[in-house]
């Protein structure tokens, strides 16, 4: 079974304000 | 492309993730404490929070989804299209999406409905201190 690192969810997590 | 294509395993029930603390967990068992407490070990990123203002079917892109958000303190707009399977995290509910059908079908993920008011996790890089701010800072020898 992989196991993935918390924050390679990050970029599938809801949008961040791009600025 | 085909429907399931960049489907990102992440989701998949099962799936076991790594929390900043080192804890392992399964995607289906996170908590919205587990994404805070790892945003904040993990230095310079910060929990933000993203609500859903709007959800309509794609005009431009069919058979996906449009889902608009209010983010962060300053509530500025983001618009992103999205499948309708895509998990988002909602705090202190978990796991939603706009079709939780297709996301047991896809990925096994038990989700809630997503709805309008919904206020999902979200993660930004943290901006540094301004330089004046800065107090004594540990010793770094290498660096950049």
């Amino acid at each position: 079974v992989p196991v993935f690192p918390w924050h390679s969810l990050v970029p599938f997590l809801a949008p961040t304000q791009s600025d | 492309p085909g429907p399931a294509a960049g489907n990102p395993s992440h989701f998949m029930k099962g799936a076991i993730i790594q929390l900043a603390t080192g804890e392992l967990k399964r995607v289906e068992d996170l908590q919205t404490q587990d994404f805070v407490r790892s945003a904040e070990l993990s230095g310079g990123l910060k929990i933000d929070s993203s609500m859903v203002v709007d959800i309509r079917a794609s005009q431009q892109r069919p058979g996906l989804v449009t889902l608009h958000f209010t983010v962060g303190e300053q509530q500025s707009k983001v618009t992103i299209d999205v499948p309708p399977e895509h998990p988002f995290f909602v705090f202190g509910q978990g796991w939603s999406s706009y079709s939780p059908e297709r996301t047991a079908q896809l990925y096994g993920l038990a989700c809630h409905q997503m709805q309008v008011g919904d206020v999902c996790v979200s993660i930004t890089l943290q901006r540094p201190p301004s330089p004046q701010k800065a107090t004594a800072q540990p010793h770094h020898p290498q660096q950049r």
